[in-house]
């Protein structure tokens, strides 16, 4: 489903380079739930952002499906990740003048959904993320594990199939960052490929192939039994 | 050195009232090191903030070092904050424009500090951070975790005797979060005062006294042997 080969990602800061992603190549079988792990600053962030097609490589090449995405325009990369793609950011990036509500249903209002299927959508995600009190509130007016749980919910709107998530439980207690993961593997056990980017060893250690990055190169990769 | 007497703090959101902190009472003494956890949504953010003055309760008293600051004026708690107390913000709340070195810097700015006594400290707050090398890059040019680490740097520009941190570790790899810890408890030894917001149980063990808040009241308050 996705295939990564020598992916470069360099950034230029005044007249120095920074080396983000070094010549990543990378599998990714549809109905795969992996993990990313890494120390801060080792290029999770910049891999996902590229899998998410929001980032483009300086070299290498990025499939999709058996489709050269790399070369695409950006309205073209825009449709794309609109009908494919579910993110999670890792500082959520929620729209501050719509509501939770509002905020999670945008997807849907921009790819033309119904009012009426809407609402069934927005009613069953609240629910499921405890959300449901907070629906009318603006991000400002929520709190920190409020917001992530809103991103991820507008991220689950369009039922994607591939799920890119950067931290989905950093701002969560263990308790509500055990139900945030249930709902995703939901989603793989539906079929959907879920890539999970996390610095907590317990949430990484439920994918069943775990892959660490140091210094922009993927240093491991193991698969448990039963993948 | 803080008395928190029948804290009240009630947000109004549309008709409705959502009531964040309920009734808190809390004394915490000069030198004492404590960590505040509970689910998400459950006001510690709140309360954080309430004893950083970024925010007013709506009923009870707050003495700070025997004076009452409920009453002050903005521009007054602002000169007390600026001189007492460091605080990390859960999402950082870094200038856009300023770079690293520029964002930790900018209390000592502020403050009147000397350009050779601000650069002495910038060097060492760069240096126990890992910072160095990102020094002269702006926020969006920084990964998650190194903007927390400005984040915390900044607090501990001014050399404050209180610190309040609100999820630290939040966007730090374990390795990363032990050494951030390692730092804020060598304020505590030296003398300060450390509250510390927290998801992960692990860190929130290493405080001499954990709080516990469940829907904006205080459900426990432990202290560890030889505290
Ligand atoms: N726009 C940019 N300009 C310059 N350097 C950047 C930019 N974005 C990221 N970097 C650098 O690239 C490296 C990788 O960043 P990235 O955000 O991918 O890390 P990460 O693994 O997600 O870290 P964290 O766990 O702290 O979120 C970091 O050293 C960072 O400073
Ligand atoms: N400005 C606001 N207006 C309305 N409600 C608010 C506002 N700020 C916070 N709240 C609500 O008050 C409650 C406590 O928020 P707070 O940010 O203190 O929680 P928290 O314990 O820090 O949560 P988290 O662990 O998710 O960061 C939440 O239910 C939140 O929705
Ligand atoms: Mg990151
Ligand atoms: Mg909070």
């Amino acid at each position: 489903m996705i295939r990564l080969t020598g992916i470069e990602r360099v950034f230029r800061v005044g007249g120095e380079e920074v080396h983000a992603l070094r010549g990543v190549s990378l599998d990714i079988a549809q109905g795969e739930y992996l993990s990313i792990m890494g120390p801060s600053g080792s290029g999770k962030s910049t891999l996902l952002n590229v899998l998410g097609l929001l980032d483009r490589p300086n070299a290498g090449r990025y499939e999709l499906n058996g489709r050269d995405v790399t070369g695409l325009a950006d309205d073209e990369l825009a449709r794309v990740r609109r009908e494919a793609i579910g993110f999670v950011f890792q500082f959520f990036h929620l729209v501050p003048r719509l509501t939770a509500e509002q905020n999670i249903e945008l997807p849907m209002v921009l790819a033309g959904i119904e009012p009426a299927e809407r609402r069934r959508r927005l009613d069953r995600l609240l629910a499921e993320y405890g959300l449901e009190d907070r629906a009318g509130h603006r991000p400002d007016q929520l709190s920190g594990g409020q917001c992530q749980r809103v991103a991820i919910a507008r991220a689950l709107s369009m039922g994607p199939t591939l799920i890119l998530a950067d931290e989905p439980t950093g701002n969560l207690d263990r308790h509500t960052g055990q139900e945030v993961m249930a709902v995703l593997e939901r989603v793989h056990h539906e079929g959907g490929t879920v890539a999970v980017v996390t610095h907590d060893p317990e949430i990484g250690a439920r994918a069943q192939r775990r892959i660490r990055l140091v210094d922009g190169e993927v240093v491991e990769d193991k698969r448990s039994g039963g993948g």
